[in-house]
């Protein structure tokens, strides 16, 4: 199963964030080229597309099931998460299944994840 | 006057998840 849903605290409004080029910025301003520009100078990690492809209930009661499709790729991957977690949407900012949660627990102002929406996330470099 | 108070810094990859695709042939 997933772990729990403990609280993230990195997510909390008003948490420090640390970019790669050692910038220091609050989660809630964050934007789309923060996180671009980090992956570039931090070597070894890349910045992903993910876009999602479907939101089912999760066999775990109290999370979700996100269906993406990642990178150049299009390869499938599924994860369970709470639906108060949030995510980066290109162009739009924090994103979750359940705004309304994510601003009870966190604070912080989120959009509705829909299908369609493209989330940022990394993954290894291939080094060649 | 401010007291100075320790502030967690969180690094920003932690922020996003890690999806790793199964490894293409």
């Amino acid at each position: 199963p997933p772990s729990s849903s403990h609280l993230p605290s990195h997510f909390m409004k008003g948490a420090i964030i640390q970019l790669a080029t050692g910038e220091l910025k609050r989660v809630e301003d964050l934007q789309t080229q923060d996180f671009v520009r980090s992956a570039e100078v931090s070597g070894g990690l890349k910045i992903d597309s993910s876009t999602v492809v479907d939101i089912q209930e999760s066999q775990w009661p109290g999370f979700v099931m996100l269906h993406f499709v990642v990178g150049e790729q299009q390869s499938k991957v599924s994860i369970d998460v709470p639906p108060e977690h949030p995510f980066f949407v290109y162009g739009q900012g924090w994103s979750s299944c359940s705004p309304a949660r994510t601003a009870q627990l966190f604070s912080l102002p989120c959009h509705r994840l829909q299908v369609g929406d493209v989330c940022i996330s990394i993954s290894l470099q291939n080094m060649n | 006057n401010v007291e100075p108070r320790s502030v967690a810094v969180f690094p920003w990859h932690s922020l996003v998840p890690f999806l790793a695709p199964s490894q293409p042939d």
